[in-house]
């Protein structure tokens, strides 16, 4: 089974400091997760 | 021939009734087989009978002609047979060393689940599934493997990796449709409806954190810590509103707000809600579509928790097949998702709009959400109901949760549901 996400967020900065706020995934895809681990951050 | 038409004499009889229905039931699938091809070619459709109707590759024509549904429906009932108390923990342990389950993490003890689908959809013990602290984080719903995330680009087309793409609208089913209806205000409507009703013109509103004096007249309008809403007995600020923690998570004796993430980009959000700069789910100017694709293996915690604090406010069952979804056959199979049964949870967090759809696979054909009893999903009969037909799901809102909201507010990490044998 799967499940799917699809969400609006801020779009991330690329000229700003690291930091600058936006969304940016923190995973790599294949990554084995559990569930409560963060996939994201604003 | 000719001879035969001139000497033979001509009998009446009755004709079996067999035979009757059988003429009825041709000329039915003649006339429906009519309707599909002139829908095919199009014609003067209205624009709303135009959607899309995915009917995926060659492959799948020739798996659709598997009953799959009927096979997963058969599977859930074998598994839900009760087993001996003797067999229960070898089996499940058998089942657990193929499939890599980790039993020190299992809820109860292996004897007290009574068959193979209780013991799929277990539970966890206490504290195995931490969930990140950070409040802007977006957690994984469940176990599994990430197999695709990204963005998502302009045209609603989800990022093509590995030959996986499809279309936002296939996958969710028209935004259009949501607001064309306009049925239900959305947060942001809500909370400007509230703040107009004291009397303040959207672009006017000011928050204060700590205590607005008297002699400020807007700092009346709103107190930082005044209840805003009152969902189920729980009572929300403003700023906890918006990120999802209740109004008790406050520190009392600092007096100022000070709920999970900054309390300043809640208010400043709440600023644009008010202003009503935040209305479109999809097209927020300053935002952008993610997505993330979890896919669980069969050894996996089948049951789904929130990624974030939001409120669900509807959601759209669509009953398709049961293709497999295993990475395998999802890098082979386009439109894979868009073609199997699923629930689409739409609704709205801090951010804008957010979505959660559990997509069903053959041998975990029905998703269970805890706070929807009304949705069945993996049945053998099902009714098509004019909603159906019209974009080919069911939809249900969830206003009834909380009038105010428009919908079920949920806390991130907070079960929803899960997945079930067959």
């Amino acid at each position: 089974s799967t499940v799917v996400l699809v969400f609006e967020a801020p779009a991330s900065n690329p000229n700003g400091p690291p930091g600058s706020g936006g969304f940016r995934f923190c995973v790599e895809r294949g990554q084995t997760v559990k569930m409560g681990e963060a996939l994201g951050i604003v | 021939l000719s001879e035969a038409l001139r000497n033979t004499k001509t009998e009446w009889y009755a004709i079996p009734a067999a035979l009757g229905i059988g003429v009825v039931g041709f000329t039915q699938i003649r006339k429906n087989s009519s309707k599909a091809s002139e829908y095919e070619s199009g014609g003067d459709r209205p624009e709303r009978e135009k959607q899309i109707r995915p009917m995926g590759s060659w492959q799948v024509q020739i798996m659709s002609t598997i009953p799959l549904k009927l096979i997963s429906y058969y599977w859930g009932r074998f598994n839900e047979i009760p087993l001996p108390v003797f067999m229960r923990a070898p089996g499940f342990k058998l089942y657990s060393w193929f499939f890599g389950v980790n039993l020190d993490e299992v809820a109860e003890p292996l004897e007290s689940y009574r068959n193979l689908a209780e013991f799929f959809y277990r539970q966890l013990k206490p504290g195995c599934r931490p969930i990140d602290p950070r409040p802007n984080s977006v957690v994984s719903p469940a176990d599994g493997k990430v197999l695709q995330f990204g963005e998502v680009r302009s045209g609603g087309m989800v990022e093509q990796v590995k030959g996986m793409t499809y279309s936002l609208d296939a996958l969710l089913g028209t935004q259009g449709s949501i607001h064309s209806e306009g049925e239900s205000p959305n947060a942001a409507a809500l909370v400007k409806k509230k703040l107009e009703g004291k009397g303040v013109e959207p672009g006017q509103t000011t928050a204060r954190s700590g205590k607005g004096g008297d002699s400020d007249p807007d700092a009346a309008v709103y107190q930082a810590e005044e209840e805003f809403a009152n969902v189920n007995g729980i009572s929300y600020t403003l700023p906890s509103l918006l990120s999802g923690a209740p109004k008790d998570t406050k520190r009392a004796n600092s007096g100022d707000v000070s709920v999970p993430g900054t309390a300043s980009d809640s208010l400043e959000v709440g600023r644009e809600i008010a202003k009503g700069t935040a209305s479109s789910w999809f097209a927020n100017p300053d935002k952008r579509l993610f997505f993330a694709v979890i896919y669980l293996a069969p050894g996996d915690y089948h049951r789904f928790h929130s990624p974030v604090s939001w409120v669900v406010e509807r959601r759209r069952h669509f009953a398709g097949e049961l293709y497999s979804v295993s990475p395998w056959l999802q890098s082979r199979l386009k439109d894979l998702f868009v073609l199997n049964e699923r629930v689409v949870l739409l609704g709205r967090w801090r951010h804008g709009m957010f979505s959660m759809t559990p997509v069903g696979a053959t041998n975990v054909g029905s998703i269970r959400i805890h706070f929807d009893r009304e949705l069945r999903t993996n049945t053998l009969t099902h009714n098509a109901t004019k909603a159906d037909e019209q974009g080919g799901f069911a939809e249900a809102t969830y206003k009834g949760a909380s009038a105010l909201l428009g919908g079920y507010p949920i806390t991130k990490g907070s079960e929803m549901g899960g997945f079930n044998l067959g």
